[in-house]
């Protein structure tokens, strides 16, 4: 879940900021003025497979799975979101009406290896 | 973008316009939209922002917690604000409309509807009905089904906001909806624009909060 940076090409998050003017779409997102669109992307060597876990357990299961198993040659371990946030949005539908709404799991908090 | 190698000589320009595009899909998808909304009428930011502050007030009443908050949670909520398009069919009878459309596929159910009028007078008689029109332009003589009818007791002048429910219960089922509500004045004669005030700068407006389920959730859920 670290922020990615030049120096590493392990699994990381790569933020990136979506300015609704700089998309034109301004005149009918109310609120917010935009949002991040962070990914995560990186290598996952399986000796980081399943880092940083939802618990520090679940790493140590996965690569005493890969020791016994020897799971050099077959499956990869992923880089995936593995902490998301949702994202209020205040827009203008097509009957001039205005919306508000949640939308779940709309934002990458932070990264790991599956 | 997880799949790619990262892409050191790539152009700042062309990732930037790849994840423009892709925060253009992901919100049109998430929104439940086809494509971005060209707005029918602009709609005066005084307004506005005179909505959103009841929006707000609405909002700080919201329920903590009910039984199966967890259930709820799953089920997206929208909080709308319709602006009423207004006509006055004769001097003691105004009508107002809103139109709505949501996505197809979208079963909504409305947990709450006002309506917000600003009263000219403390005690204003008047009678709200509430119609389903069967098409945007209908009018007071177009085709349309009676909701519910009522009257409106009134305490003092001003905004003031006036349930709709259970009358709406059924109302946001199918896409384009038109809602029709007549307020006309009780007590022989009076104009209605005399007990309220429904001009551009106090335009009478609707404040509605709906959940949606998908129809294979609720499959899931039983």
């Amino acid at each position: 879940s670290l922020r990615c940076s030049q120096n590493s090409n392990l699994c990381c998050r790569k933020d990136f900021y979506v300015d609704f003017r700089d998309i034109g779409w301004n005149d009918w997102i109310i609120k917010p003025e935009g949002y991040q669109i962070n990914y995560c992307v990186g290598q996952c060597p399986l000796h980081v497979a399943g880092s940083p876990g939802m618990a520090s357990s679940f790493h140590t299961a996965v690569f005493n799975l890969v020791k016994a198993n020897n799971m050099q040659a077959s499956g990869h371990s992923c880089c995936v979101p593995t902490r998301r946030r949702p994202l209020s949005v205040l827009y203008f539908d097509r009957n001039s009406n205005i919306v508000k709404t949640d939308i779940p799991d709309m934002i990458v908090d932070a990264c790991g290896c599956s | 973008a997880a799949a790619e190698p990262r892409c050191p000589s790539c152009p700042a320009g062309a990732e930037r316009w790849l994840l423009e595009e892709v925060a253009k899909k992901q919100l049109l998808e998430k929104l439940r939209l086809r494509d971005r909304p060209r707005l029918a009428h602009a709609v005066p930011r005084a307004a506005v922002a005179r909505a959103l502050r009841r929006l707000q007030a609405g909002g700080a009443r919201r329920s903590p917690g009910g039984p199966g908050e967890e259930e709820e949670e799953e089920e997206q909520s929208y909080e709308i604000i319709s602006f009423a398009e207004t006509d006055l069919t004769s001097p003691s009878s105004l009508g107002l409309q809103f139109q709505f459309s949501q996505a197809q596929d979208q079963d909504l159910r409305i947990l709450q509807a006002q309506l917000w009028l600003y009263l000219r007078v403390p005690r204003a008689s008047l009678t709200l009905r509430i119609f389903l029109a069967a098409e945007a332009g209908a009018g007071a003589g177009g085709n349309r089904t009676l909701l519910g009818e009522r009257q409106l007791s009134t305490t003092g002048s001003g905004w003031r906001s006036f349930p709709l429910l259970p009358a709406l219960q059924s109302f946001f089922s199918g896409q384009s909806r038109t809602l029709r509500l007549e307020l006309e004045s009780r007590g022989g004669g009076s104009d209605v624009s005399a007990q309220l005030n429904a001009s551009w700068s106090h335009q009478p407006f609707l404040v509605a909060k709906v959940k949606v389920r998908e129809p294979e959730h609720r499959v899931a859920k039983r």
